[in-house]
């Protein structure tokens, strides 16, 4: 493993760490969005499938099982915890689901590398995770007031898919990885994504001032 | 051997 892709596994734990931290210090999910929480359990749910099947290495089950686990442990709090669901802004975070899951599971029927019932999953996933943070981004443009931790939380959680780009170009020239055009330009597309919430963020800052997305 | 190495990855 090569230093970009650790760094981009432990930005993506640090992310959850740091939200997980947030909901139970503050006791709080004002500002998070559950539609995007909900669309990582199903991207973790069809992804590590292969957590059953195939054996790689017991870090990457052991960080499988976390992001499976913590997932629905943050969904939980946001729909049942008693206090916590209450700081939910369920009125603005709008998006639909339905949206985002259904066409990226026709494409992922479509598009894919082999039609097996695994490969479809692992395939839907990335394509799901490509879109899946646009609810909360959605709701952050409508919030005034976005707290330190959410802010960093979406931070961090975009950075992740950036450093594994670099892990992939790492990998591409040093040990002969192949093209991987489905995850490569998912990641591609996941990391564009972030690409405004990065410049005002980064310029928040550097300004010492409270992050704000233009609407 | 055509197995994708990408699958190693989380």
């Amino acid at each position: 493993m090569n230093a970009f892709r650790l760094a981009g596994d432990m930005t993506h734990l640090l992310s959850i760490i740091l939200l997980l931290l947030k909901i139970r210090a503050t006791k709080s999910c004002a500002g998070i969005s559950l539609k995007t929480q909900e669309l990582y359990v199903i991207v973790f749910m069809s992804r590590y499938l292969d957590l059953f099947r195939t054996y790689y290495s017991l870090y990457n089950s052991l960080m499988k099982i976390i992001f499976l686990g913590t997932s629905m442990c943050i969904v939980w709090y946001m729909r049942s915890h008693k206090v916590v669901r209450q700081t939910y802004n369920n009125d603005e975070d709008t998006f639909r689901h339905f949206f985002l899951v259904l066409p990226c599971f026709v494409l992922a029927l479509l598009v894919h590398r082999n039609f097996t019932f695994i490969e479809i999953l692992w395939t839907f996933s990335l394509y799901l995770e490509s879109v899946a943070i646009l609810p909360q981004l959605v709701l952050l443009q409508k919030s005034s007031n976005i707290d330190n931790l959410t802010g960093t939380y979406v931070f961090l959680l975009g950075a992740y898919r950036g450093l594994y780009l670099f892990n992939w170009v790492y990998r591409f020239f040093t040990e002969n990885h192949r093209v991987r055009w489905i995850p490569w330009l998912s990641g591609l597309i996941q990391t564009a994504i972030y690409t405004d919430f990065f410049y005002y963020y980064i310029r928040s800052w550097k300004n010492r001032e409270k992050l704000k997305l233009p609407a | 051997d055509d197995d994708d190495d990408s699958h190693d990855e989380l």
